[in-house]
């Protein structure tokens, strides 16, 4: 089975804004 | 065809055909006759004008054309004529046909620096040891093969006219025979300019010096005299190391070698840019020794080289690439850089060979993959090329720190 590819919308970015500028 | 290439297309080697280098070619003389006029000699009277380039004008056997230094009086004066090739020459022979009797002392000198040091190539005297400090006698051994040699011929005072002086830069020297392998008869034959100082003539030493006034000079007073010369001749070729088969004149008229086999410069003396993958060598009989190209794959256009990696590699490639481009890196842009992998359905040569890793920026580890695989490091609980997937019993977390969590 093929698994989907990892949704970023379903993060919660509060703790990570400076990972999430990253990028 | 092309004499540096044989007929399948191998590189050998090529070398110009042997000329008389001084034919035609600048002479400067510290003396010539004619200024002011007397009346065997007038600059402005081309009848009677004997200027220094007929030094090097077509030789006519019939009608021989002279220079002529000026009349000189009292004690021996030295007169020099500097003979400028325009490039460097490996040198056979120098000779002088004289027009006066022949001098009872010179020197030939030559340059390899266009004319800012000189060394001497040969002696000419009767009395080697007074005049020149030489003996007339020595050997040339292995041990001296650059050293010029003093001799007592070619110094008669007969023939009063047509005498020669011929100087044989090669003859009586050990390492003729083996030239190709004798970097210094190499060095030896090399000239950019020839000199020839005529330090005393005959009547100096015959009549004692008597002083006779003689408007004219010329040979028939007691102690005046002049030097002659009809012809000045510098047997050789022009010098491109065996890179060429011929000279040409660039766009600034300067006489220069048409190179071959990837090499450049005036005496084909260097390896073309990009061609430095050995080291620059002269042709020999037996190996052209062609400046090969560096092996970059099509992903640069400079490199350097390297004689560390030349030795290592058993002398066959020391070229090291420059700026490898199309995200490529290595001596030879061999392999990809760090955050590409290699695309194997591509040649290495492909521009598109190497790929981005493209690492998914929350489930890899990190940005760069494996340059042979393109695998990106994944974090734990996730899979893919990118690491853009949870694996199997694993399910997409809220985390970015730990995207994917074990199903409980």
């Amino acid at each position: 089975d093929v698994m989907p590819t990892l949704d970023m919308t379903l993060f919660d970015w509060t703790d990570y804004e400076d990972l999430r500028l990253d990028m | 065809p092309d004499p540096c290439y044989d007929e399948k297309g191998a590189p050998r080697r090529c070398i110009p055909e042997f000329v008389n280098a001084a034919f035609g070619k600048e002479v400067h003389a510290s003396s010539t006759c004619g200024k002011p006029p007397t009346r065997h000699c007038d600059a402005s009277d081309p009848r009677k004008a004997h200027p220094a380039s007929y030094l090097t004008d077509l030789n006519n056997v019939a009608n021989m054309t002279c220079w002529r230094s000026e009349t000189l009086h009292h004690s021996p004066q030295n007169v020099t004529i500097t003979l400028s090739l325009g490039k460097k020459f490996e040198v056979i022979y120098v000779s002088l046909q004289f027009c006066s009797p022949r001098p009872e002392s010179a020197a030939v000198f030559k340059s390899m620096d266009y004319g800012k040091t000189w060394v001497p190539y040969q002696y000419y005297s009767s009395q080697c040891r007074k005049i020149y400090g030489k003996s007339n006698k020595a050997a040339v051994t292995k041990q001296n093969e650059q050293e010029a040699l003093c001799t007592d011929g070619h110094t008669d005072l007969y023939p009063l006219t047509g005498g020669l002086i011929a100087f044989s830069t090669l003859e009586g020297r050990p390492s003729g025979q083996d030239f190709d392998n004798s970097p210094v008869l190499q060095d030896w034959v090399t000239a950019t300019d020839i000199r020839v100082i005529f330090s005393r003539p005959h009547l100096f030493r015959e009549l004692g010096g008597r002083d006779h006034e003689d408007e004219e000079g010329g040979m028939s007073s007691s102690s005046s005299y002049y030097y002659a010369v009809g012809e000045f001749q510098v047997g050789g070729r022009c010098k491109c190391n065996g890179h060429a088969s011929r000279c040409v004149k660039d766009k600034e008229g300067k006489l220069v070698c048409d190179c071959k086999h990837n090499t450049e410069g005036p005496e084909c003396d260097r390896c073309k840019p990009f061609h430095y993958d050995r080291p620059w060598q002269r042709a020999t009989a037996r190996e052209a020794n062609e400046c090969l190209a560096c092996n970059c794959n099509l992903h640069a256009r400079r490199c350097r080289f390297n004689m560390e990696l030349y030795k290592l590699s058993g002398r066959t490639s020391g070229g090291v690439c420059l700026n490898c481009r199309h995200n490529t890196a290595g001596r030879h842009c061999h392999y990809c850089k760090e955050g590409f992998y290699r695309d194997m359905s591509k040649s290495i040569t492909d521009r598109k060979a190497c790929k981005a890793c493209d690492c998914h920026p929350v489930g890899a580890a990190g940005k760069t993959c494996n340059q042979t695989t393109g695998q990106c490091p994944c974090k734990d609980g996730v899979t893919g090329l990118t690491c853009n997937r949870c694996a199997k019993g694993y399910q997409q977390s809220r985390s970015p720190v730990a995207p994917c969590i074990k199903i409980p």
